[in-house]
């Protein structure tokens, strides 16, 4: 968060987003491992009193009084009774039964979401800059829902029903479980209740990419947040001793490599084991690395795990290749020794060397840290990608933001790789993962809260979504790490926040509770699967037509039924004008050459905070061979605004 | 010798608030009252009224499918493990 605020246009569009109460009277609820109190994002100065429908508490425990909370750290709970309920007392030695963050995964995410203002922050000299959450005025409360043994749903239910009952306004959520039907998913049905009482819920889609059909959080309710890439990188060059140079990256900083090349062995010639070349933990022989530089390929186990695995084998230095698995995607980690990650193609060119070199050796350069690299955002290939696995008439994630080598704020009970040998202890750490553009999400939906308190969770995401951008300002359309191709609407969503224009979205596509109901009506759910998600007895109407393609989503998952290759699938919608009077047209533009699509009608002319329908007409004539995957964009402009949504459409 | 006990888990069961028999002052003892019809020893973990209708227990799988089968209960659903992501 030294760089997102730049990248998304925050820095330049100040004087939009208010200073005044309006913006700090927005409370984000961050469901995570804790908090740090004491990280700089939490210094409340200049803020002033907490909002009177606050009705949290800081609450007492392990190392955490209430004094710890402030103007700016409003709440902090913990829920750890389904965790001690499964797996005995929490050891309080090891992990703090309070709101105290022991892992900072917790103090990461709430300082990306809201942290205050803090000047000279880095992490070793890294990504050096002013730290700030996204919304800096908006208060934070932290509820404590995961430990050491796992985030158990108990515990996070609980934690949504303080966080309902403490009056957050949005809450962020950066984990996920497996892929459950809406009513048997803790996290669908307590954000719910949350949306039912106006609260935005922002989840991560998972890190499981590039697979399809492995996103988590993909309940319409909920906002589902991918990971794109910033335009900022931690250059490391590995150096051969045949003269070839590749990039890598790095965020190693401690006793330099000496300044000539080393000796450079692959750690499945340095082992034993029938997966050595992966480091894990007992693998490597001492006696065949001591005073080299490891080559290890990635997988199994963590990457800064590896690192350990290879310093303790005696060994120099390392460096980390991707599989196919990873690609070209390059995620930058404090390592305990010196040691660049490196893609796959480098991968493959220096294992290359390796082989066929009788002496090989090897200089690793780090470089820092360098911005304005482009492309830039490109979706991260470990970012989970639709289908939606659950409604594949949903297209899931909504929409992507930076989740790659962000710096904000860390826990000082642990050092910036989290292993128990990392002794060293830092203010700011820079991860990777999804669970690192939710929170940038969350905090954007509190900034645009503040702006228009008056509109439902739908309404702000609907903004976030129609506003995103899916092309680079050369016009080429954004790329995916894991293929260098141009991404899809199953990888990017709508596309890249851009906060700034989603202030001002022209139209947005809002949704009640009562639009769940129906949907959840046309999901076929029983009156009983439908208590147990929405809380009340609802019965769907016999003869009414109850249709998912309905749903007034700001993005359209075409799904033509198995059969035949063609058909005609309609899906109508509601835009509301949130902003003045105008005439919008409609354009759309598809790759797919087999389907026809048609908008009724073409032109919307609608007064101020007027709703007017439409119909979007899919028909398909393709034969079984073009029975695949294709992608479009309805657009709705009038000039000034263009109010854009995804189309995804498969067999 | 003693028998094996039947192994517990945590469930989180689904009420349908709205179903509460008017004997009950207060949604609180209804649910108690219901956990007490199949298990002795059973308590409570959390209940829930802004989340979900309901509570958080530990029961044996036989207790679930007995709690399950009862007026009210909408769902007896096994404790879930999330990960941070």
């Amino acid at each position: 968060t030294t760089r997102t605020p730049q990248f998304l246009g925050l820095d330049k569009s100040a004087d939009m987003f208010p200073e005044s109460s309006s913006a700090s009277d927005v409370i984000i609820g961050v469901l995570d491992t804790g908090v740090w109190p004491e990280s700089k994002s939490f210094d409340d100065t200049g803020l002033g009193p907490v909002p009177s429908s606050w009705k949290g508490e800081c609450e007492v425990g392990t190392n955490f009084s209430a004094s710890n909370c402030n103007r700016k750290l409003i709440g902090a709970r913990f829920f750890a009774k389904g965790c001690e309920a499964m797996l005995g007392p929490i050891n309080e030695t090891e992990e703090s039964r309070s709101p105290r963050d022991d892992d900072g995964h917790g103090t990461h995410t709430a300082s990306t979401a809201a942290g205050s203002v803090v000047s000279g922050a880095s992490l070793f000299g890294y990504a050096a800059g002013t730290a700030r959450g996204m919304a800096t005025r908006a208060r934070v409360a932290v509820y404590k829902v995961c430990w050491k043994g796992g985030c158990f749903s108990s515990d996070i239910l609980a934690a949504i029903e303080s966080a309902i009952q403490d009056n957050a306004n949005v809450l962020s959520l950066s984990l996920g479980g497996g892929m459950a039907d809406y009513f048997r998913d803790s996290v669908a049905i307590g954000a719910f209740s949350a949306m039912e009482k106006g609260i935005l819920v922002s989840c991560s889609a998972g890190n499981a990419g590039p697979s399809p059909y492995s996103l988590s959080n993909v309940a319409p309710w909920i906002t589902t947040v991918g990971a794109g890439t910033l335009d900022r990188d931690f250059p490391a060059y590995v150096a051969l001793g045949n003269g070839l140079n590749f990039s890598g990256v790095s965020l190693y900083r401690g006793n330099a490599l000496p300044d000539s090349p080393l000796p450079f062995v692959y750690a499945g010639n340095a082992s034993n084991a029938t997966n050595g070349n992966l480091c894990v933990t007992g693998t490597l022989s001492p006696e065949k690395v001591a005073g080299k530089i490891v080559l290890c390929d990635r997988g199994l186990t963590a990457r800064v795990q590896k690192g350990s695995v290879v310093k303790s084998a005696g060994a120099l230095g390392m460096v980390l290749s991707n599989t196919a698995a990873n690609g070209e995607e390059l995620v930058a980690d404090a390592h305990l020794l010196p040691a660049s990650a490196v893609g796959e193609k480098a991968g493959d060119a220096i294992k290359k060397y390796l082989f066929s070199e009788a002496k090989p050796t090897v200089s690793i350069l780090f470089e820092g840290t360098k911005v304005g690299i482009q492309p830039s955002p490109v979706v991260a290939a470990f970012s989970s990608r639709g289908p939606n696995s659950i409604t594949p008439q949903i297209l899931k994630p909504d929409l992507i933001a930076p989740g790659v080598n962000i710096l904000a704020g860390w826990s000082k009970a642990v050092g910036p790789t989290g292993l128990p040998v990392d002794n060293r202890r830092v203010d700011f750490n820079i991860i990777s993962g999804t669970s690192m553009s939710c929170p940038h999400v969350s905090g954007l939906a509190a900034l645009i809260k503040s702006v228009h308190p008056e509109w439902s969770p739908a309404a702000v995401r609907s903004a976030l979504m129609t506003t995103a951008y899916t092309v680079y300002k050369t016009g080429a359309k954004l790329q995916d790490s894991a293929t260098g191709k141009p991404s899809t609407p199953f990888d990017h969503g709508a596309g890249h926040v851009d906060p700034v224009a989603a202030l001002n979205p022209g139209l947005v596509y809002d949704l009640t509770v009562d639009d769940y109901l129906g949907f959840l009506c046309a999901l076929n759910y029983s009156a009983s699967e439908i208590n147990t998600l929405a809380k009340r007895k609802f019965e769907c109407e016999a003869g009414k037509q109850y249709s998912v393609n309905d749903l007034n989503y700001p993005s359209f998952a075409v799904l033509f039924e198995s059969g035949s290759g063609s058909g005609v699938v309609k899906h109508s919608r509601t835009v509301t004008n949130v902003g003045p009077a105008g005439t919008y047209k409609a354009s759309v533009t598809s790759d797919a050459a087999s389907v026809k699509i048609s908008v009724e009608p073409e032109v919307l002319s609608l007064k101020e905070n007027e709703k007017k329908s439409f119909i979007v007409t899919f028909s398909s004539s393709g034969s079984t061979q073009d029975r695949v995957n294709a992608f479009g964009r309805l657009e709705w402009s009038d000039g000034k605004h263009v109010v854009g949504t995804p189309i995804s459409i498969n067999w | 010798a003693q028998a094996a006990q039947p192994e517990r888990g945590t469930y989180i069961v689904h009420v349908a608030k709205s179903e509460m028999p008017q004997s009950f002052e207060h949604h609180t003892l209804w649910y108690e009252s219901s956990l007490k019809s199949v298990s002795d020893s059973a308590e409570m973990i959390y209940t829930y009224d802004n989340a979900i209708h309901g509570y958080a227990t530990r029961l044996t799988a036989e207790e679930a499918r007995l709690l399950e089968s009862q007026s009210g209960i909408l769902a007896v659903l096994p404790e879930m493990r999330y990960e941070l992501h």
